[in-house]
């Protein structure tokens, strides 16, 4: 563990409890994407398939739990309890063009053909490019709520903050993973543009408007 | 270096 690391967990412990807390409070998921949602759920599950087979440490396990049941919290919350405030008309993305690729490459390139790398694989693949159908309703209404960049911004956070863990423990600890970390720069990339707009206006005090 | 998992982290 380093403080790269700490924080990016932290960090990704915020993006998940902001959305919950919005959601919640506001008793509405207007702007929020329930195919992200749904991809999200899948790569929590299909990468934390671990937790019945190996133990880490307590952290380990207690944020594997924590983020599987916020992400099937946040699921219920839009499909079921505030189902009518869920803006379809806008979450258009079609995710299986997410999901197809992204097993699909899975299948190929993985460090062992067993099903549980495969899918460990797929849910880095998976959560590189899940954020996508949220972006693309931003991009698609035009704007953001600030809580909701402020959740977007912690989540893209997250990842580029394991990127400095990974060159990090690179040089500490003779220590890489190709797959995470290529993954991981695409991650980020998709996130720059956000980042930006964030920066100029969301810290501004303005709201995140797409330039028409 | 090793390119060994990172199933320590999440």
């Amino acid at each position: 563990m380093n403080i790269f690391r700490l924080s990016g967990d932290l960090s990704h412990l915020l993006a998940v409890i902001i959305l919950v807390l919005k959601i919640w409070t506001t008793r509405s998921c207007a702007g929020i994407s329930g195919k992200s949602q749904i991809l999200f759920a899948i790569v929590y599950v299909t990468r934390y398939l671990d937790l019945v087979t190996t133990f880490v440490s307590v952290y380990n396990t207690s944020m594997k739990v924590i983020f599987i049941g916020a992400s099937f919290a946040t699921i219920y919350l839009m499909y079921s309890k505030f189902k009518a405030t869920y803006d379809h008309n806008h979450d258009s993305f079609r995710i299986e063009f997410l999901l197809a690729p992204t097993v699909i490459l899975a299948l190929l390139i993985n460090q062992k053909f067993t099903v549980l790398e495969v899918l460990w694989t797929f849910s880095i693949y998976l959560e590189s490019v899940a954020i996508l159908p949220q972006l693309f309703m931003v991009s698609k209404t035009g704007e953001a709520e600030s809580i909701t960049s402020h959740y977007l911004f912690a989540l893209g956070s997250y990842r580029g903050l394991y990127l400095l863990n990974w060159i990090y423990r690179y040089y500490a600890e003779d220590h890489y993973e190709l797959i995470a970390i290529v993954s991981g720069i695409v991650q980020t990339v998709l996130y720059c543009d956000f980042f930006y707009l964030y920066i100029t206006k969301v810290l501004k005090g303005k709201k995140l408007q797409l330039p028409a | 270096k090793d390119n060994v998992q990172t199933k320590d982290e999440l």
